[in-house]
């Protein structure tokens, strides 16, 4: 498996969190 | 297709603080050495560097601030290779979207912006469209504009609305007057952000310039006018007639076009205007007599060269200005009228022989003239000789051969009358002709003398001939030449020719056989029944048909049922009903305008009290709020107007969409309506609440329902209710609908359920489906009747995500909101944010998108319509205090 993970900024403590990107269908 | 962006990073700031913004792994690295690399826009390609990569760990840093209006996303391709530099796994597109920031104003395409308009147009009458663009992201606050009139030159009272977003420049009320103001400027302002304080803001200036119309009437600066006029002259400036005109100058509404009523029936005089001046200059152009006319009375009138305005058209009368003339008298001595005679002159004429005369003719009297003495002017030959004081003309000797052969036949002289005490001199012509046989030679003279003298025919072709030239002198000289020939007949017998015979004969016998012919005409009878005069019946109604004949006739039934079409006797409310299919505001000034738009003339009065009199939604006789004309037609159609109701929804929903700064939660849209077969008349009530200043007092005197929504939209405290239902909240739809203690307005289908406590349900009935109308609006919640409640603020702004609810609370308001087939592509985002209804009860806001056919936020699904009769989207309750629980619940 070959992913992509981004960071989520919406984290309140500071913490980093990574979210995988996966592909949708539109 | 990806359909989001993976990644965002915002435009003119250091966002490497947030590295890295995103890392790759391939699962390969687990068991053997891998290398990620990247490219793309912003790594190796224009602009460079952008974005780096760790090949080791996979994880890329954004290295430069960049910025959206330059490059509004990057795609970065990454790959996970092996040290031989062959791919481990397949590329993947990372997106990286670039976040807009406010870092654009708007831009008017001008500084002044030039537009005209015809006075007295209607209002809302478009003037011109002003136009700006922002380069921050489309479709985003950033880039949306709301346009708003700052000032206005002259102030006197505002006079163009602006439309917030299209930036329709119109016309406020139908009052624009050239006369009074010729030219407007307004100073408009754009702000991005949809105008919210935090916007960037640019201005231009419209200057309007107020197109003249003909709706003045022209009039003349006297109201009567007295002249005097010599008779028998010319005049080329009798009178200067000035007028006035107050429409521009020099155009045709202001020149003016002078002409007679009455008064010149001889067509003496003319009237020249002059363009440059608007004087009209009236001309004598015919003599006039004053022994013929002493005084007359021009009648005169004025109008514009251009049509009147159809503003005024109704108020044009036709007045007439009179012009007294006074005929002066001026001594004008004699004349010979006509100018000339004619006489016979044959051989047998002796000495002194008596032509006849030729009087001169006193003007002033119209009597023979006394005051002259005749003299002879050219006399050739000497033929002839005038009596000094009498006119007589006599022949001074017998016409000889000679004299003859001199004149050749024909003598012209004149006669002088001169009036010594005038000093004047008047000239007539005497033409004579010389009867050719009499002096052919001397030998025939003397035959022609006989038969001339014996033959009573030649006297009577000398009088034919004296009569054809005398035809050929004039009218008049006909009747003196003919006097003149019966002077010279009288001397012969009177007898007639045979043809003369004949025709008395012809006449005598066509009388006589008038009665013969009449007795065999068929005066109209019917062909083939004897040419004879029908006998009229002694009945009355003579060959008349009867009725039977030519049809039946009319009952007097019938008769009563042709009718015109009954008026209603207050014709103002005919001209109130009108569309209001769009609604906007205007902010104007300080005030707060709202036109409702659709071509109605509202003057500025109405529109101030429209918003400060919103009150006591009463059916059909109250003015409420904004929407007074709306509610007026729909009371009269007896049902709601969707295209109104779409119209607002949508524009509200539009507006509050993307507005993310403090505003109060104060607007609040109530309507009640109860439709169908048998049902009353509904009626839709609004209170629009905009401002700071509000003015509540007139919630007093609202009804119980609508107070009570009111005061939720306002934030204010309603009173708690009983907790309806442990089971709060609903699972379903259902349970929120038929509540105890509910107060359904007017006499819809309700259907009351005994185990919720006291509860506001606002209600209303189905839409009879008509022609142009939307399609009644399934309703899930099955009972009759329900009111829609429309809130929307920007106050707390909650994620449309989120549920509240807490059931601890007993005060239970049901408030259903629904949104009514949105405009196409209207972006809807953020529209079913809820208001933070502060310290209020618990509220149960339903919501519903009906046909949307629109972008829609994704997370929100929308059943087809089409295969489910309702559709329910979102139902939150609220409960600020409380913890955010819930989520979006969609019911098919």
């Amino acid at each position: 498996e070959f992913q992509i993970q981004v960071r989520d900024y919406n984290t309140k403590n500071g913490t980093i969190k990574w979210h995988s990107v996966r592909r949708q269908k539109r | 297709e990806w359909i989001k962006f993976a990644a965002a990073c915002r435009e003119g700031e250091d966002n490497s603080k947030r590295n890295p913004i995103a890392k790759i792994h391939s699962d390969c690295a687990a068991n053997q050495q891998v290398t990620y690399r990247i490219s793309g826009v912003g790594i190796d390609q224009p602009p460079y560097g952008i974005f780096v990569i760790n090949q080791k760990t996979g994880e890329i840093n954004i290295t430069t601030i960049v910025d959206r209006e330059v490059t509004p996303f990057f795609i970065i391709y990454c790959r996970a290779v092996n040290s031989l530099g062959q791919d481990l796994e397949r590329i993947l597109e990372l997106r990286v979207r670039v976040l807009d920031i406010n870092d654009n104003p708007p831009v008017f395409s001008m500084s002044t912006f030039l537009g005209q308009i015809e006075e007295n147009s209607n209002a809302n009458t478009l003037v011109m469209i002003l136009n700006a663009t922002d380069a921050d992201e489309p479709n985003n606050l950033n880039s949306k504009i709301a346009f708003k009139i700052l000032r206005q030159e002259p102030s006197a009272s505002p006079m163009f609305i602006i439309n917030r977003y299209t930036a329709e420049v119109r016309t406020m009320n139908n009052f624009l007057d050239r006369e009074q103001y010729g030219q407007y400027s307004l100073v408009v302002r754009g702000s991005d952000r949809d105008g919210g304080a935090d916007g960037m803001a640019a201005e231009c200036e419209c200057s309007i310039k107020i197109l003249d119309v003909n709706d003045n009437i022209p009039y003349m600066e006297q109201p009567s006018y007295s002249i005097s006029v010599e008779e028998n002259a010319l005049n080329s400036n009798l009178l200067q007639i000035r007028i006035i005109d107050l429409d521009e100058e020099f155009s045709a509404n202001w020149m003016a076009v002078i002409f007679f009523i009455s008064g010149n029936e001889g067509n003496w005089f003319d009237i020249e205007m002059n363009e440059r001046t608007n004087v009209g200059t009236l001309k004598v152009i015919k003599p006039l007599d004053y022994e013929a006319m002493k005084n007359l009375q021009l009648s005169l009138g004025v109008r514009n060269k251009a049509e009147f305005h159809q503003s005024i058209m109704s108020q044009y009368k036709l007045r007439a200005t009179a012009v007294s003339v006074t005929v002066l008298n001026v001594v004008e001595g004699s004349v010979f009228r006509p100018g000339s005679k004619t006489f016979v002159v044959t051989s047998e004429m002796g000495q002194n022989y008596q032509l006849g005369d030729f009087i001169a003719t006193d003007l002033d009297t119209g009597l023979p003239s006394t005051t002259v003495r005749y003299v002879m002017g050219s006399n050739p030959a000497g033929l002839i000789a005038i009596g000094s004081k009498t006119g007589i003309i006599n022949l001074r000797n017998k016409v000889t051969v000679q004299q003859y052969k001199i004149l050749r036949g024909k003598y012209q002289g004149t006669i002088l009358a001169i009036d010594d005490a005038l000093q004047r001199t008047c000239t007539g012509t005497i033409i004579i002709k010389l009867e050719s046989s009499s002096w052919k030679d001397d030998d025939s003279s003397n035959k022609n003398n006989t038969s001339t003298s014996t033959n009573g025919l030649t006297s009577s072709d000398v009088t034919t001939d004296t009569y054809k030239n005398s035809v050929s002198a004039g009218t008049n000289n006909a009747h003196v030449g003919h006097t003149t020939a019966f002077q010279i007949t009288s001397k012969n017998n009177v007898h007639f020719g045979p043809a003369g015979i004949g025709l008395l004969i012809m006449g005598f016998l066509v009388l006589g056989l008038v009665p013969f012919l009449l007795m065999f005409c068929d005066c109209g009878g019917v062909p083939g029944c004897g040419a004879r005069f029908k006998p009229v019946p002694e009945c009355l109604d003579g060959a008349i048909h009867s009725w039977t004949v030519e049809g039946a006739q009319p009952k007097l039934a019938d008769l009563t049922n042709i009718c015109a079409p009954q008026i209603p006797p207050n014709n103002a409310d005919i001209i109130e009903c009108i569309d209001n299919s769009g609604v906007y505001t205007n902010e104007y000034r300080g005030r707060k305008m709202q036109d409702l738009g659709g071509g109605e003339r509202t003057t500025a009065l109405e529109l101030v009290d429209a918003v400060k009199t919103s009150g006591t939604p009463k059916i059909c006789q109250e003015n409420s709020g904004t929407l007074r004309r709306s509610s007026i037609r729909e009371c009269r159609e007896g049902g709601l107007n969707m295209n109104f109701m779409e119209s607002y929804f949508c524009q509200k929903a539009y507006a509050y969409a993307d507005e993310d700064e403090a505003r109060p939660s104060n607007d609040c849209l109530l309507i009640y309506d109860i439709e169908g077969v048998g049902s009353p008349a509904g009626s839709v009530g609004c209170c629009s609440f905009i401002g700071e200043d509000l003015d509540d007092s007139y919630l007093d005197t609202l009804g119980t329902k609508f107070k009570k929504l009111a005061d939720i939209s306002l934030g204010k405290e309603v009173e708690p209710y009983p907790d309806p239902d442990p089971s709060w909240p609903p699972d379903s739809t259902e349970l929120i609908c038929p509540l105890q203690g509910t107060e359904p307005i007017g006499s819809g289908h309700s259907h009351i359920s005994p185990h919720f406590g006291t509860t506001t349900i606002i209600s209303e009935s189905n839409y009879p489906s008509e022609p142009g109308v939307q399609h009644p609006i399934p309703d899930p919640l099955g009972y009759g009747n329900v009111t829609l409640t429309e809130s929307y603020t920007t106050l707390g702004t909650l994620k449309p995500s989120v549920h509240v609810h807490d059931n601890r609370h007993a005060s239970n308001v049901v408030v259903t909101e629904r949104v009514v087939g949105p405009i196409s592509g209207a972006n809807l985002h953020g529209m079913l944010e809820m208001p933070d209804l502060r310290d209020g009860s618990n509220v149960i806001v339903t919501e519903r998108v009906i046909t949307p056919g629109s972008s829609l936020p994704s997370t929100l699904t929308i059943p087809d319509p089409r295969e489910s009769s309702n559709v329910v989207v979102t139902e939150r309750v609220i409960q600020p205090t409380s913890g955010l629980v819930g989520n979006l619940s969609v019911h098919p």
